[in-house]
């Protein structure tokens, strides 16, 4: 999958 | 970043600053769930462990050094200082039952079958019902001291803002978190019995106390 979005969020 | 991750980081951030102020200023960990203390301290050391190898941002970096930090003050307190006002009698949640199928959940739900990546899935969806011995405890007692209600209620709004967070992402940078989503739905919904006698009682100047 595509490196996530997610790891700048707290 | 957007307005309203900066604002629920902000109420996260607050809430566990009254907490560690609640403790101080009444001496007291009553009230107060040590089962789900410690679960937030296994869901920040599992989802930061990117400190070690991802860049992300100085303030990024030092919420998630605050995170680990806080919890595990909060924890060092609960143990030694004001470890006689704990009463594990009433904080009686069985926590296996979070784990266990946190784990499970976790091996299956995640964008990539790799150790960290599998933690980070483990911590978010065991943040999602982390509150759970705590408002477990709450109702046995069926009352809370204002101060933990308020504690309580930023920690919602924290997870509540998120919200709206990833509905702008998904307008404005066309991503979408569904393991994150999904967890942050749930969590938020466990509040809402919560939020319903902290706006009708707590905010109207009356005492927390749950319907007999």
């Amino acid at each position: 999958g595509k490196e996530c979005s997610h790891h700048d969020e707290l | 970043m957007n307005l309203f991750r900066f604002l629920g980081d902000t109420a996260h951030l607050a809430s566990i600053l009254v907490l560690i102020h609640k403790m101080h200023t009444t001496k007291s960990c009553r009230g107060i769930s040590f089962k789900t203390q410690a679960l937030y301290v296994a869901v920040f050391v599992t989802r930061y462990l990117d400190l070690f190898y991802r860049w992300v941002s100085l303030y990024n970096f030092f919420m998630k050094l605050f995170f680990i930090g806080s919890s595990c003050y909060i924890l060092f307190l609960m143990k030694t200082k004001f470890r006689p006002t704990q009463d594990p009698a009433i904080d009686t949640f069985r926590i296996e039952y979070l784990l266990g199928p946190c784990t499970v959940i976790a091996l299956i739900f995640n964008y990539k079958f790799s150790p960290t990546e599998i933690l980070w899935s483990f911590s978010i969806f065991l943040e999602s019902v982390a509150i759970l011995p705590q408002l477990f405890l709450l109702q046995r007692t069926g009352e809370a001291e204002t101060i933990t209600t308020h504690y309580l209620a930023a920690l919602g709004i924290y997870r509540a803002l998120y919200i709206p967070n990833w509905i702008y992402r998904y307008f404005t940078e066309g991503v979408v978190d569904p393991i994150a989503i999904t967890a942050g739905l749930v969590q938020t919904g466990l509040y809402i019995d919560f939020f319903y006698v902290y706006v009708t009682k707590v905010l109207q100047g009356q005492k927390f106390e749950l319907p007999a």
